[in-house]
């Protein structure tokens, strides 16, 4: 269960502030799956940050599963960080010198996954987002779309309690896009909280709660009946 | 004028051979709109990279303006490159140390625009994507959405005689989007050449002309009826 209190992230540039999440208050529960939907420079990949605790709000307070983060040592973060949440990022963030197998095996590696079965079930995520001929293959020599279909094929190939995908079909067709989808609404089926990130309403849609965020506020959520 | 005639661009992965363009012929007259269109991995970026000079085919012949483009002097094909040409790239490519103005300035200064007028254009370019509030912001000091139009501002101030661009709206809400492709019919108006990759049939409709590719080959033309 992920709770969020009166949140704010102020960045400063110069003189300048910019309010990127501006009083955020949120709750998902276990195996929700929420589309987070704005318009580009709205606070949704702040908000993922916060969430993944990728970095640290201005001011504020977020549980996770009754924990205080901002009280967790970076070792408890960083463990849970590894072991429960998987990240789809909205830039992909796949490791330059690593091939496509070497990527998507990364989370099993700091999961204490066996190497035999790390190997299998990376080809396995890799044949699911239609890569079994690419899984040698380093990120420069994947075209855009693979790159991101290897970033999806890493995240979930652990199962991950938590999903945390941003914009996760931004650079597919919409077929490819259709298939990543599947899989995520297959995860939720099978348990687990999914929060996808997405400036299409299309996309956003097809996740049974949507929260709006826009200039960094919550606009609304179609949960308790809007904002 | 863009030729292209019976090219090839064949990678190889250890034993492995990738041909990402496959026997590709293609003509392109002044001032045509062209919108190139296929699925995650078809070859769309590798034919972008070849129309735009900055890798070389495997085999097969390439003119632009009548001049074949692999008997130019590498100080012939940069100053096309940078007069000619302008790009926005599936991912952007910033300058990550350059605030986003000094980005849009950089084509302006290998065009020789003197520094007060490439001020003023940078601005005028932001200020027409949205971004007239960020342009002290480093790449990483903006959202994926705000990168990607610092990019297409980039490209569009030097109102370059072809642009080349990478699906320049993967990255934005549907507003943006359209003011985007707004801005591209306008400079198409104005007598430039357009050529829009991309996966989404939704924005190669908004194109006079439309070609697919499919596995590195040309799958349909609509000019000609068809291929
Ligand atoms: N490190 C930073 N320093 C300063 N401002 C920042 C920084 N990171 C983000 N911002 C600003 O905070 C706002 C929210 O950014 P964020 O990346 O969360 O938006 P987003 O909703 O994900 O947008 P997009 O759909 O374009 O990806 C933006 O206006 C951005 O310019
Ligand atoms: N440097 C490289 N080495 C090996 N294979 C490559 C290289 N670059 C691209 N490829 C392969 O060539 C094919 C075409 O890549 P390209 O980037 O042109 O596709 P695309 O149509 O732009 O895809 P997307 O819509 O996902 O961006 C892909 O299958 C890709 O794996
Ligand atoms: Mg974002
Ligand atoms: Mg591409």
């Amino acid at each position: 269960m992920i709770v969020i209190e009166n949140m704010y992230k102020i960045y400063k540039i110069g003189d300048i502030e910019v309010k990127a999440l501006n009083n955020v208050s949120l709750t998902i529960e276990d195996r929700e799956f929420v589309a987070i939907v704005g318009p580009s420079g709205s606070g949704k990949s702040t908000l993922m940050n916060m969430i993944g605790c990728l970095d640290v709000p201005t001011s504020g307070k977020y549980y996770i599963d009754g924990q205080e983060v901002s009280k967790m040592s970076d070792r408890a973060l960083a463990d849970m960080r590894n072991r429960k949440i998987g990240f789809i990022f909205q830039q992909f963030n796949l490791l330059p010198k690593l091939t496509a197998e070497e990527n998507v095996q990364l989370p099993m590696i700091y999961r204490g996954v066996p190497a035999g079965e790390r190997h299998r079930l990376a080809l396995e995520a890799l044949d699911r987002v239609g890569l079994s001929d690419r899984t040698h293959h380093k990120p420069k020599e994947l075209s855009g779309g693979q790159q991101q279909r290897v970033a999806i094929a890493r995240a979930l190939v652990g199962k991950p309690s938590i999903l945390l995908a941003d914009e996760p079909t931004g650079a597919l067709d919409s077929k490819s896009g259709a298939e990543v989808m599947n899989m995520m609404q297959q995860l939720h089926k099978e348990g687990h909280t999914i929060i996808l990130i997405t400036h299409d309403n299309h996309i956003a849609e097809q996740a049974p709660r949507i929260v709006r965020i826009q200039d960094g506020e919550i606009s609304y959520d179609s949960k308790g009946g809007g904002n």
